[in-house]
């Protein structure tokens, strides 16, 4: 089954 | 001093109501330009994205800018004491830790104002850059809702499929499988009903329901949803409020171990 991914894992904080 | 008016407090519930289920709270960065709001979901699995432009409030005042982190079920229990027809005005004194809704009947014989404390949040802001998505859709925003419905009944997943014939969703499990298929329509009467397609190469991702399903609580807001998506990269969904600014949803997407 396919995971998660977190958003931080394309965009970065600011 | 911050001040701003919609003379539809349902406007503002319906916002509110778009957002309250991803988040517990938020804050509003009000400016000249209007009200801008971006926060992570607890899990940073989702963003929420609102922007407000200050042309359509009917009355808008921001002399410095100014952050206000709010409750969302403090924000939503003062809405509900607001009628849909009710005026709504925001105010806020600069460098205040509180912030003041009046509602106003429409035959002005009502006036009632709710002052709710406002919060020190952690700012977690992400950079988003312009992005060329391979495949924007779009669709009536009533029948994503209902697909991403429908597809929550058969796995915790749902697989969006986009070419240029179309887009299909899918959803497996336990139960058994389900496929929905959205050609683009060829002419339709009204432009709310049309589903498009812009393609540049096909993609297929998956995206959990759970989230897709709290993204079309914006649903209320909009006849249409824009669906923006490419090869690993987080899926966009976007509903315009007309007049008046956008609200935008991001996802990661699920990946294969």
């Amino acid at each position: 089954t396919p995971i998660q991914n977190d958003l931080t894992e394309y965009y970065s904080l600011i | 001093m911050f001040e701003a008016r919609l003379n539809a407090a349902t406007t503002l519930k319906k916002v509110l109501d778009a957002i309250k289920d991803l988040l517990n709270e938020a804050t509003f960065d009000c400016s000249d330009a209007g009200i801008q709001l971006q926060a992570m979901d607890n899990s940073h699995v989702s963003l929420v994205s609102l922007t407000l432009r200050s042309d359509g409030f009917d009355k808008f005042r921001c002399d410095r800018n100014l952050s206000m982190g709010m409750n969302l079920g403090s924000m939503s229990k003062i809405l509900k004491c607001a009628n849909n027809e009710d005026t709504v005005t925001m105010k806020a004194q600069d460098n205040a830790d509180t912030v003041t809704f009046m509602f106003e009947s429409q035959n002005h014989e009502k006036v009632s104002d709710y002052e709710m404390k406002l919060m020190n949040l952690d700012q977690e802001h992400l950079g988003i850059p312009e992005t060329d998505y391979s495949c924007v859709v779009r669709m009536p925003a009533m029948e994503f809702a209902r697909i991403c419905r429908d597809l929550s009944q058969f796995g915790e997943s749902v697989i969006i499929c986009c070419t240029k014939e179309g887009v299909k969703f899918s959803a497996s499990g336990d139960v058994g499988s389900a496929n929905i298929k959205l050609a683009q329509t060829s002419s339709v009467d009204k432009e709310e009903e049309a589903v498009t397609i812009e393609m540049q190469e096909p993609v297929s991702l998956t995206f959990a329901c759970r989230y897709l399903n709290a993204f079309t609580k914006a649903t209320p807001l909009s006849n249409q949803v824009q669906l923006s998506m490419s090869a690993d990269v987080p899926l966009v969904v976007e509903y315009r409020i007309p007049d008046l600014g956008h609200i935008r949803y991001y996802l990661a997407p699920k990946i294969e171990e």
